[in-house]
């Protein structure tokens, strides 16, 4: 039984994508099913892969607005237990349509439930808002997994991230558990990040992740490569603690 | 006559926001008189004075949905030639509100009209998204500002974001013109991003600014403090660079 997993957070730049395609990789790698949906309209995940506008036949907006069945935009990519949908969002008149397109809060959850038994995991990649895109995937989610910068602007809206997303389970989800807060882009040479994440333990212990993720070069080089970062460089910290977070998620 | 300078991006994390707290400073410091207003529901710009709730009486939401008049919600946050008009929006409902209120696009445009001739400077930090809020602020702007990381998925998707651009300026605004591109958290020891700077550079010399802004720890520290960088370390790399930026906008 597939479990549905947000990575959400309105704070931009904090590792969604980033989280999204590592950690699906790293669970693929450990023999799971994974199913990765782009529900961002910048595409970043078919970026992260060097695919082209033409190699995409369907993706999220032929699913939402013209009702084509999910089951035509998955792709295989190459890599083993890893399927992808891409969003692919031409224009912005596509977008527009897509935000101000009255979409029910459960379209999503509707969609994805006659798949949930192909896959272990479905990976969630949300854009950085609280648009109708975000609410649809909170509302078709089992879990959500929160990447948090150790910065100060990520801290500080968490808390209001977290009532937010509180009040969109009591109406559309109430079984939504959390999945973890996951520390990203963490700089072991600044004593502000330190201090952050240390805050941070102590104010949402039940919840944080034990791994965290370094700031890494490697990370930020691999959308350039094309591949995930386990694919080229395995023993690097980035690929390596992703791997720690796919076994956190799996026990 | 008051310029008004849209900072906006899709891209999350790009440093819209560190962008607009310092190159309103420098302006301001510079003896121009500068108005910053948050067009971005995560309230960072409030973040950064480490302004409280109570503190603000009216913001962004107050102006858009319930038309009370802007000149209310101009704060003084007791630097000279600064003010700032903070997004005040508490609950999620208020912040659907925004989104799916049939807001016309030159709405803010409208109420920025009367305003202009007060201020040399007015400064929009918008969200990191291409909803109602960004299409108000590049309808109301004469000039569109764009940070971009010097990463891959910054320069992948904005050959996107400037077509987009066209197409809303086209639609609503076509006297907009390009303050410039300016690129950010730039990390002078990681190759890939020397290249990606020389591939923008390339791709966009006319409308690309001379200066760019360093990775800075001091600009990241600079929220948890809750002054601009400018007000506690002068002589920062960080600080100073924007310097330079308020320079060559001013010329
Ligand atoms: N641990 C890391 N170390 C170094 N760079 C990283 C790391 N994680 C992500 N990055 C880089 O930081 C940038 C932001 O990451 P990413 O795009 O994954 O964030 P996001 O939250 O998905 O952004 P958006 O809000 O725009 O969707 C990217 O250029 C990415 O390559
Ligand atoms: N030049 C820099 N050097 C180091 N850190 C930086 C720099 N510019 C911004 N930052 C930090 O990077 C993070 C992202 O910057 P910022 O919040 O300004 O981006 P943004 O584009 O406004 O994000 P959002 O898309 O969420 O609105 C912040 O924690 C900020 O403090
Ligand atoms: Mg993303
Ligand atoms: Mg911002």
């Amino acid at each position: 039984m597939g479990d549905i997993i947000a990575i959400a957070s309105q704070k931009g730049g904090v590792g969604k994508t980033t989280t999204a395609i590592n950690l699906g990789t790293s669970l693929a790698i450990l023999g799971k099913q994974v199913l990765l949906i782009d529900l961002d309209p910048q595409g970043s995940i078919a970026t992260s892969f060097h695919l082209d506008e033409y190699e995409i036949s369907y993706g999220l907006y032929d699913i939402i607005v013209k009702k084509v069945p999910l089951a035509m935009a998955i792709m295989d990519i190459g890599l083993e237990n890893l399927e992808i949908v891409p969003s692919n969002i031409k224009s912005e008149e596509e977008e527009v349509e897509l935000f101000t397109h009255s979409i029910k809060p459960k379209l999503l959850r509707s969609i994805l439930g006659p798949l949930k038994d192909d896959y272990d995991y479905i990976l969630l990649d949300c854009p950085p808002s609280l648009g109708t895109l975000t609410i649809n995937a909170l509302t078709a989610a089992d879990s959500i997994l929160i990447p948090v910068q150790s910065e100060y602007f990520s801290l500080k809206s968490l808390g209001k991230f977290l009532r937010t997303i509180r009040n969109i389970s009591l109406k559309y989800n109430p079984g939504l558990k959390f999945s973890g807060i996951l520390i990203t882009m963490f700089d072991k040479r600044l004593n502000k990040s330190k201090e952050i994440v240390e805050e941070l333990r102590q104010n949402f212990k039940d919840i944080i992740f034990k791994t965290l993720i370094p700031r890494n070069s490697k990370l930020s080089e691999a959308p350039a490569i094309g591949k995930p970062v386990a694919l080229f460089d395995l023993g690097s910290p980035g690929s390596l603690n992703y791997f720690r977070l796919a076994e956190e998620i799996i026990s």
